[in-house]
């Protein structure tokens, strides 16, 4: 459903802009959305997720996705 | 609690704020306030003290800001990102930044912002993001509860260990009127134990050193040793309710009983033993006793001594019997008037605690010998 997809695509920009301000993730282009289990993005989710004491799925799960919309402190947890 | 690398930490004990300007959200001395009340509590598990500047450069500079400001983390609007401060150092070392664009409270609702300011004051003083969902330093902002004393035990030992452990005395702060003055507001901060005004809920010997327990929290005190120790009962004891009524330890059985309301817990170092808690009425006690004032283990006679209001009740060891009625603690402690707070044994003496006094009592010569603070134990 378009709905779904637009969804996705929001949650994905969040994650990605949400790793790059705390977790010094650098887009590298096209790759970085593919979700295998090796990209780097889905590298970057597992260590947000083990910092933060989720369960470390490496996907964007709800819990992932209820956190990072949360306020927080502005200072990176993985500084560049 | 982490660090930042290479563990940046302010050199000296006294440090300088300034805020440079002011939200519209709130009226200004009520960011003067939370402001100063943040710093207060990191006072409260540290020798360090904290000096309001309002001309001069500080060494922590406050300010509130909107999207970029000059450094190179800019805000982001509502939401996400509320504040953020920097590592102890020169320039713009140890500053604080608030986003204006938070609605910024005094209260539960918004953002609040003595509890933001406490977490990015650790920041400021060199402590980094716990990975402990609980710790003030968790870098997600959660409501807080203000009848709960903020820090985490994670985050006492994080700025411990980077500043020391001792709480500074009484006489300091009263040099310096910044840290504290009559009217602050009446907050669960650690209470100090240098004031005159101390009381406790419960002291115990506990494997040889002095236990004093107040509201949340106990001191931990070795007689010979000037340090003392603050520690959350809940970072020891999670299962435990907050306060605690009396305690006694049986040193030979390495066991210490902690009672709270009507019930009592048997505890072996940080253990609660399976079975606890139970009610104090397994011990003997009529149904018409519903807490227990203090307590404490006569080793010479091998009783236990429990105080209610200004009686008491004895439990002998070896018959394993308890009196069949109370006695008047006057009667048999000359000198010991009403009800006790606390009470505990060392060397051969008993001290009892009343209000803001204590009072050292011979058993032998079944007298009174001293009277003293409640602070004696503590290097004011």
């Amino acid at each position: 459903f378009p709905a779904d997809t637009r969804q996705k695509k929001e949650g994905i920009q969040l994650i990605q802009t949400y790793l790059e301000n705390y977790y010094n993730f650098k887009k590298d282009g096209e790759s970085d959305l593919i979700w295998k289990n090796n990209s780097p993005i889905t590298k970057k989710i597992k260590e947000m997720q083990d910092f933060l004491g989720l369960e470390v799925t490496g996907k964007l799960d709800s819990d992932t996705l209820d956190l990072i919309q949360q306020p927080r402190c502005g200072f990176p947890d993985i500084a560049g | 609690f982490s660090t930042f690398a290479g563990e940046p930490k302010w050199t000296k004990k006294v440090l300088t704020y300034r805020i440079l300007n002011y939200t519209p959200d709130l009226h200004p001395a009520d960011v003067n306030a939370a402001i100063k009340k943040a710093f207060n509590v990191w006072s409260s598990v540290t020798p360090l003290k904290f000096v309001k500047e309002e001309n001069d450069l500080a060494d922590i500079m406050i300010s509130f800001a909107v999207r970029g400001h000059n450094d190179f983390i800019p805000f982001d609007g509502p939401g996400g990102a509320v504040a953020h401060a920097y590592a102890p150092g020169t320039g713009f070392g140890g500053d604080a930044h608030f986003d204006e664009d938070e609605t910024w409270t005094i209260s539960t609702e918004g953002t609040n912002l003595f509890y933001v300011a406490l977490h990015e004051f650790g920041h400021s003083l060199g402590l980094f993001h716990s990975k402990d969902p609980e710790a003030l330093m968790y870098p997600i902002y959660r409501k807080f509860d203000p009848s709960v004393f903020p820090l985490h035990q994670d985050d006492i030992n994080g700025i411990q260990h980077l500043y020391g452990h001792t709480p500074i005395t009484y006489s300091d702060q009263r040099e310096s009127s910044e840290v504290k003055e009559p009217d602050e507001p009446k907050e669960p901060a650690l209470a100090d134990t240098c004031s005159p005004d101390l009381t406790f809920d419960a002291v115990t010997t506990f494997r040889g050193e002095i236990m004093f327990f107040k509201d949340k929290y106990f001191w931990r005190k070795h007689p010979s040793l000037r340090e003392v120790n603050v520690v959350l009962i809940s970072s020891f004891w999670p299962r435990l309710p907050p306060g605690v009524d009396a305690a006694y330890e049986v040193p030979e059985k390495d066991e210490t009983v902690l009672f709270k309301g009507n019930e009592f817990w048997v505890v072996r170092g940080d253990t609660i033993l399976p079975g606890y808690p139970q009610k104090i009425y397994a011990l003997g006690f009529p149904k018409d006793v519903t807490k227990i004032d203090a307590a404490f283990y006569n080793r010479n006679k091998g009783k236990i001594y429990f105080f209610i209001v200004d009686k008491f009740w004895s439990y002998n060891k070896r018959s394993q019997s308890m009196d069949r009625k109370p006695r008047q603690i006057r009667e048999a402690f000359p000198g010991i008037n009403g009800k006790i707070d606390a009470v505990f044994q060392h060397n051969d003496f008993f001290y009892f605690f009343h209000g803001r006094k204590q009072f050292e009592f011979d058993p032998g010569k079944k007298r009174v010998t001293r009277l003293l603070k409640t602070n004696f134990w503590f290097p004011c």
